[in-house]
């Protein structure tokens, strides 16, 4: 296949991508603070623990980020921290800026 | 055994437990806002990811208190709450009194 079409194929369609778990409280406030900006597309979310491959992704991601820890936000393939992260920069009024400039509506 | 002496025991022992999870940031920040207090007996930890019986502890607190989630904060055998509860309440300064009431120093 045409991997350089298809990552940049998965750019467009999920340039935000968030790695959560579902029984998380942390991982639910990023989610929501994330879901208030409306951005278009919207965040992609990964509830690792719903998957098979979970400890796989979290090595994997900790190998690529240095973050071993959820929730993970990947904005256009680089971490943007996780939810104290996006907490401080949503009360600082830093998040929208991030998004506008990484081409997010 | 002598059970009412055991339970007397225990709440002179034990007056405050709370029930962890130690990858969670929620029962973290529960577990520091306690140990500001500096309390006397301090606060007994009880970390129900690292027991066998895990599932079963929650199945019996869910039972008990209402709550299954992580953390449950009893004192003297009765849930007050979990992470959101504490944080209020300590930024509230109640939570000093609550435990005034409950005889702890
Ligand atoms: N300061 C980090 C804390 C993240 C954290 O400690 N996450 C925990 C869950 S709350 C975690 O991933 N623990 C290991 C795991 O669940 O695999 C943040 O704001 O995201
Ligand atoms: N509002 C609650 C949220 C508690 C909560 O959702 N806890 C999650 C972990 S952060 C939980 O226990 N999930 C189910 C489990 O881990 O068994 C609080 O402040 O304590
Ligand atoms: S598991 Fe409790 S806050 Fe993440």
């Amino acid at each position: 296949p045409d991997w350089p079409a298809r990552v940049k194929h998965l750019d467009a369609e999920a340039p935000l991508i968030v790695f959560s778990k579902t029984y998380c409280s942390y991982s639910r406030r990023a989610k929501d603070i994330l879901a208030q900006y409306e951005l278009v597309p919207k965040a992609k979310i990964i509830e690792v623990d719903l998957r098979d491959d979970g400890d796989f992704i979290k090595a994997v991601l900790t190998r690529l980020t240095g973050r071993s820890t959820f929730p993970n936000v990947i904005l256009r393939g680089e971490s943007i921290g996780g939810a104290d992260d996006i907490m401080a920069m949503h009360t600082d009024d830093r998040l929208r800026q991030l998004f506008e400039d990484a081409g997010l509506k």
